[in-house]
């Protein structure tokens, strides 16, 4: 039996929005431990990696490991009907062919439950082992948003050079060409605006735009974003939850 | 013009 209860509901909406537009289902999978999930979109390009960990929720159990299949959109609409300060359990026996949902208004006395059709999923795993890492920049996710956002009316790749003391974001296109450099930054006052660049080696990298787009979606989940980026290799883009992450792995582009 | 990669191409299936 698994059964989990998140003190708000909106941790919940804002990691379904972030990753449905790029994989419409995929396995939770369930162990004592938490909710984790690996998901590939349909063009192999963007892989989603996401950990739930225990602690995350208010209360968690977890006797048997299970893998629940579910469809994103579906799940959407169902998380949807809550209110975001809704306490929000999430419930399912061990062969169970539904997920049960529960929201619980913390004001009125109101309870709403659902169940969601659980589905069969069966998807490739990609061995994603640890990485090797070049450069890695931490920055305000709502700042790398706008970067993504503004350089995508430009092209439809994004080019990210990474050298020791800067962050240059750079599209070329038909219609003219955009620069946005970001430099370290330490704000005391504020440390979520503080910029970090950690670098060993020089990067220059190409991604899809449209799939940086998917990938900032998650900017709710988090105020900062750390970006793991390494010659040749796709790059990380991790929104930590309160105990946990949501990762995105992006390949990237070449000369042709 | 720039060629757009896969994930297959850096990791293997499990």
């Amino acid at each position: 039996m698994l059964e989990g209860k998140f003190e708000e509901a909106s941790l919940l909406k804002k990691i379904v929005e972030a990753m449905k537009d790029c994989v419409s289902s995929c396995n939770f999978n369930c162990t004592e431990n938490g909710i984790s999930v690996q998901a590939v979109d349909n063009s192999r390009v963007l892989l989603i990696s996401l950990l739930i960990e225990k602690d995350t929720f208010e209360e968690y159990r977890c006797d048997r490991n299970i893998t629940l299949g579910v469809g994103l959109g579906s799940l959407s609409k169902i998380i949807g009907n809550g209110a975001n300060s809704d306490y929000l359990t999430i419930s399912a026996d061990d062969d169970a062919d539904k997920l049960n949902i529960i929201f619980e208004d913390k004001v009125k006395d109101k309870i709403s439950e659902y169940n969601l059709k659980l589905l069969d999923i069966d998807a490739d795993l990609l061995d994603v082992g640890p990485m090797d890492t070049d450069a890695t920049i931490t920055l305000p996710s709502a700042d790398f948003a706008k970067i993504c956002k503004d350089m995508k009316v430009l092209s439809e790749s994004l080019q990210i050079i990474v050298t020791k003391d800067s962050a240059l974001f750079q599209s070329v296109g038909d219609i003219g060409t955009g620069n946005i450099v970001i430099r370290p930054k330490t704000d005391i006052d504020h440390p979520e605006e503080s910029v970090t660049i950690s670098l060993d080696k020089p990067i220059d990298l190409s991604f899809g735009s449209k799939y940086l787009s998917d990938i900032i979606k998650a900017t709710s989940l988090s105020q900062k974003v750390t970006i793991k980026l390494t010659d040749q290799s796709p790059g990380v883009f991790e929104y930590k939850l309160p105990s946990g992450y949501l990762r995105f792995y992006l390949a990237p582009k070449f000369d042709e | 013009k720039k060629a757009q990669s896969t994930l297959l191409s850096f990791f293997g299936k499990k």
